[in-house]
């Protein structure tokens, strides 16, 4: 594993832990999007189906465990949780998830490497991820007040594929490793999406201002 | 280079 891979699942790892911090210490939600966290749910879901059925690695086990477990307990908070889910701004978290699901699942049926279940979910997983965020984007252009802890998560979740670019890079030229479409265009969609949002943070942060992203 | 070059990722 090159240090660009593991900068990148630090990075995943580092920004979940920041968001439930949020949500444990600060028994708050406020400002996270509990569409873009469904939509992570079924990413791991769909994604980690061959966690039973394939070994990589105990690293790799450990991971996948890790992200489906706090994935799904970050919901439950937002959902259930009778303190943090009165924080939860429903009225502005409007993204249906069905309008990215929808495509995605078309896409992966159509544009995969095997026509087998297990290809097309883990193909559809990646389709899924590069677009999870956007409901977030729009909770975060509607709201006033963008809190710390909710922007360095943003912040971490867009570093993490970049650094995962990054690897793609290294084990392409170093590794020689093949050439693989699918993941690599997914995965610079997925960090394209964050340009806009990386350009504000950047900004607010030298400037030392409040992070406000325009409507 | 091996076939599950992607698959090993997170």
């Amino acid at each position: 594993m090159n240090a660009f891979r593991l900068a990148g699942d630090m990075t995943h790892l580092l920004s979940i832990i920041l968001l439930l911090h949020k949500i444990r210490a600060m028994k708050s939600c406020a400002g996270i999007s509990l569409r873009t966290q469904e939509l992570y749910v079924i990413v791991f879901v769909t994604r980690y189906v061959d966690l039973s059925m394939k070994y990589y690695s105990f690293y790799n086990s450990i991971m996948k465990i890790v992200f489906l477990g706090t994935s799904i307990s970050i919901v439950w908070y937002m959902r259930y949780h009778k303190v943090v889910k009165q924080t939860y701004n429903k009225d502005v978290d409007t993204f249906r998830h069905i309008f990215l699901i929808l495509p995605c699942f078309v896409l992966a049926l159509l544009i995969n490497r095997a026509f087998t279940v297990i290809e097309v979910l883990w193909t559809f997983s990646l389709y899924l991820e590069a677009v999870a965020i956007l409901p977030q984007l729009v909770l975060l252009q509607r709201s006033r007040n963008i809190d710390n802890l909710t922007g360095n998560y943003v912040f971490l979740l867009g570093a993490y594929r970049a650094f995962y670019l990054l690897n793609w890079i290294y084990r392409f030229f170093i590794e020689n490793h093949q050439v693989r479409w699918i993941p690599w265009l997914s995965g610079l969609l997925q960090t394209a999406i964050y340009a806009d949002f990386f350009y504000y943070y950047i900004k607010s942060w030298k400037n030392r201002e409040k992070l406000k992203l325009p409507a | 280079a091996d076939q599950s070059s992607v698959k090993d990722e997170l």
